[in-house]
């Protein structure tokens, strides 16, 4: 465990601390997109299989549990809460993402590490994962406007990817074999399609202004 | 922490 991939798992949990934050203060989900929380639950679901066979450590485990049980809570709080669902705004959250889950899943068959079930479902964990902001940041396009929790929130989410691939570099010149392809190369495209918001997000900030995306 | 298993990472 490096400081980089601590500082990732760190930035990860506050994204997620952020959208609870979000979601139970203000009561409400405006601006939050369905479909990239609904993939994330599912990333967290097929990654962590082997949350009941492989013990790695304390901390991996209830990390695992942690992004399960709060992807699932803000799913369901998205779609059950009563009060929270009124506030979802439907008509905006409407990136095909079915799509998503084929096309990383049909990757996932291709290009793998074993071809077992595990490892197709974690390497589909993989690619789904550096797809799954598309809804959401699609989403934020269309509203245009983002306040400030959500804008915070889509941050610390790029920055937890930074941090990882600063993590895979540094154990790439510190461990003799560590050759992680699959998820250094998705982890660098993942990255790619926070650049263009971490640059308005950096313009706003710089200027004091509201982050306002071109639509 | 017990590195080295394969995916030990998040």
């Amino acid at each position: 465990m490096n400081i980089f991939r601590l500082a990732g798992d760190m930035t990860h949990l506050i994204s997620i601390l952020v959208l609870l934050l979000k979601i139970y203060a203000t009561k409400s989900c405006s601006g939050i997109s369905l479909k990239t929380q609904e993939l994330y639950a599912l990333v967290f679901l097929t990654r962590y299989l082997d949350l009941l066979t492989d013990f790695i450590s304390i901390y991996n485990t209830v990390m695992k549990l942690v992004f399960i049980g709060s992807s699932l809570a803000i799913v369901w709080c998205m779609r059950r809460h009563r009060v929270v669902r009124r506030s979802y705004d439907k008509e905006l959250d409407t990136f095909r993402h079915y799509f998503l889950i084929a096309a990383t899943f049909a990757l996932a068959v291709l290009v793998y590490e074993k071809f077992t079930f595990r490892e197709i479902l974690w390497a589909f964990s993989i690619y789904l994962e550096a797809v799954a902001i598309l809804p959401q940041l699609v989403m934020l396009q269309r509203s245009g406007n983002v306040d400030n929790l959500t804008g915070k929130y889509v941050f610390f989410l790029g920055a937890y990817r930074a941090f990882y691939i600063l993590n895979w570099i540094y154990r790439y010149f510190t461990e003799a074999r560590f050759t992680r392809w699959i998820a250094c190369v998705s982890g660098l495209v993942q990255t790619a399609l926070y650049a263009d918001f971490f640059y308005y997000y950096f313009i706003s900030w710089k200027n004091n202004a509201k982050l306002k995306l071109p639509a | 922490f017990s590195e080295g298993k394969y995916h030990d990472e998040l």
